[in-house]
C-alpha cells in the first residue's frame, strides 16, 4: 500500500534528525533505532546539545524551528569535537 | 567562538596553499580571486602570511570533490553540506574540499565561493564552529556582499587566540553580533510589516509578531540578498501593502519579503530637497494616510494619496510632538500610539492628548 504522505513526512524528518545529529553531533545510533529504544535519552540529548548550540529552544524534539535549522546548507565540519 | 578540540595549530606563519582543480562554475579567474581574498581575511588580522603555489604539496590544498572523494566525509549532492577543510597538520590536514554538486558563484545566486572558502579557511587555521550567529565560522551558509564583508570581531578574536595579533600597528575591528537583550540595545529603524514589527540593526534585523514572546534575529540578506546593511528609516503603507526602507538619499519598496522593484529609487522624487541627505526615522498615520519622516530637528508629512508632500513643511519636530527632540532614530505606529526610539530608550506618544504617556527600554518588545 502508498505510504500515507505525513508517514512519509514523519519518516523522512526522523531521518534527516539521526543523519544530522550522527554527523554533526557525534550521535551513535544502530540504524533501526529511531525514537523507539534504548538511544532515545542519547538522541534527546544531542538534539538538546543542537538545540543550545543554535540558540534555540531547548525542547529535546525535532519541533518545527529544529528542523528548519537542520534543512539549511551548511558546512560539514562538525560542530562538537571534529 | 570556539577552538578546534587540542587547539591544533600551524607552527609556521608563512603558509602556502594550491588550488588544485577549478569548478566549471566560474570562470578560473574568478576562483583565484575568490580564493585570494578569502586568504586575505585572515591575514588581515593575525601575523599569517599566504602564499600560492602551482605544484606539489601546499600546507593547504583546495579542490572541488564530489559524493565520495575517499576523506571518510563523502558530499551528498546540491545543498546539503557546501564544503568541508582539515584541522592544521601534515597530508590532509589543512585541507579544503568544496562540494562540487553546488552551484559556485561570486555573487548572491548559488553559493559564494568567496564566503564559504573564507569559512573553510578557519577551520584551516584551527578555529571551529561558532555559536555566535553572526561569526563567519557559524556553521550554517548566509550570504553577505562581499564587497561589505567585514570579518566579524568574534572570529577575529578566535583567530588572535591562536596566532596572535596581526603585525598591523592599528589592530582591525570587525562588527558584533547585537544582542536581543542587551540593555544598551538601540535600533536604526523600525517599522510594521503585515502584522510584525521589524527591527533593524547594522545587518540585521529582528522579526517580532506582538502577540507572540519569540523574536527571531535574522540576516538583512538572508530575506533580501539586494539590500544594503544599515537601513536608516522604515515605514509601512498598510493601504498598500508595501514596506519603504531608507538609507542615505535612496529608499527600497517591498511587499511582503519581495522587492517591488530591483533598483532603488531617490528620496528626491518624493519632495525632499537636495540638502536632507538621510532620513533618520518615518511612520505612515492609517489613520489619515500621512507619512512622517524625521529629518534632524524637523519632520516632513507626504500625503500618500496625493503622492506628494504637503505644503508647510518641514516644521520642528518638538513643535508637534512635545517631548520627543531631534535626533530620533525610529518610529512606528501601533494602535492608537506612535513609538519613537531614541538612543537606548523608547517614548511612547499618543497623538489625541500630544504628550509621552511612557517612557521604555528600546528593546521593550522583545520580552527581556
Amino acid at each position: 500500500l502508498p505510504v500515507a504522505p505525513e508517514t512519509e513526512d514523519e519518516d523522512k524528518n526522523i531521518q534527516l534528525v539521526e543523519n544530522y545529529l550522527r554527523n554533526f553531533y557525534k550521535l551513535e545510533t544502530d540504524k533501526q533505532s529511531h525514537f523507539k529504544n534504548k538511544n532515545v535519552n542519547s538522541l534527546t540529548e544531542k538534539l538538546e546539545e543542537m538545540q543550545a548550540f543554535f540558540g534555540l529552544k531547548v525542547t529535546g524534539k525535532p519541533d518545527v524551528d529544529t528542523l528548519e535549522v537542520m534543512k539549511k546548507p551548511r558546512c560539514g565540519v562538525p560542530d562538537i569535537g571534529q | 567562538y570556539v577552538l578546534t578540540d587540542g587547539n591544533p595549530k600551524w607552527e609556521r606563519k608563512d603558509l602556502t596553499y594550491r588550488i588544485v582543480n577549478y569548478t566549471p562554475d566560474m570562470n578560473s579567474a574568478d576562483v583565484d580571486k575568490a580564493i585570494q581574498k578569502a586568504f586575505k581575511v585572515w591575514s588581515d588580522v593575525s601575523p599569517l602570511t599566504f602564499k600560492r603555489i602551482y605544484d606539489g604539496n601546499a600546507d593547504i590544498m583546495m579542490s572541488f570533490e564530489t559524493g565520495d572523494h575517499r576523506d571518510n566525509s563523502p558530499f551528498d549532492g546540491p545543498d546539503g553540506l557546501l564544503a568541508h577543510a582539515f584541522q592544521p597538520g601534515n597530508g590532509i590536514g589543512g585541507d579544503v574540499h568544496f562540494d562540487e554538486a553546488e552551484s559556485w558563484t561570486k555573487g548572491s545566486n548559488g553559493y559564494n565561493l568567496f564566503l564559504v572558502a573564507a569559512h573553510e579557511l578557519g577551520h584551516a587555521l584551527g578555529l571551529s564552529h561558532s555559536t555566535d550567529p553572526g561569526a563567519l565560522m557559524y556553521p550554517t551558509y548566509s550570504y553577505t556582499e562581499p564587497n561589505e564583508f567585514r570579518l566579524p570581531q568574534d572570529d577575529i578574536n578566535g583567530i588572535q587566540t591562536v596566532y596572535g595579533h596581526s603585525d598591523n600597528p592599528v589592530q582591525p575591528t570587525g562588527p558584533t553580533t547585537p544582542v536581543t537583550c542587551d540593555p544598551k540595545l538601540t535600533f536604526d529603524a523600525v517599522a510594521t510589516m503585515r502584522g510584525e514589527l521589524l527591527f533593524f540593526k547594522g545587518r540585521y534585523f529582528w522579526r517580532k509578531h506582538p502577540q507572540m514572546t519569540e523574536v527571531e534575529l535574522n540576516f538583512i540578506s538572508l530575506f533580501w540578498p539586494s539590500l544594503p546593511s544599515g537601513i536608516q528609516a522604515a515605514y509601512e503603507n498598510v493601504e498598500r501593502d508595501q514596506v519603504f526602507l531608507f538609507k542615505e538619499n535612496k529608499y527600497w519598496v517591498l511587499s511582503g519579503y519581495e522587492l517591488v522593484y530591483n533598483h532603488p529609487k531617490s528620496i528626491y522624487d518624493l519632495g525632499f530637497p537636495k540638502n536632507v541627505k538621510r532620513i533618520n526615522a518615518a511612520f505612515n498615520d492609517k489613520n489619515t494616510g500621512k507619512t512622517y519622516f524625521f529629518v534632524g530637528g524637523k519632520y516632513w508629512r507626504y500625503d500618500e494619496n496625493r503622492q506628494a508632500m504637503d505644503q508647510g513643511y518641514p516644521k520642528k519636530i518638538i513643535n508637534e510632538f512635545r517631548g520627543i527632540s531631534k535626533n530620533v532614530d525610529a518610529a512606528f505606529q501601533n494602535g492608537r500610539y506612535i513609538y519613537f526610539f531614541i538612543g537606548t530608550r523608547q517614548f511612547q506618544f499618543d497623538p489625541n492628548v500630544k504628550r509621552v504617556v511612557s517612557v521604555m527600554k528600546s528593546n521593550s518588545w522583545f520580552n527581556c
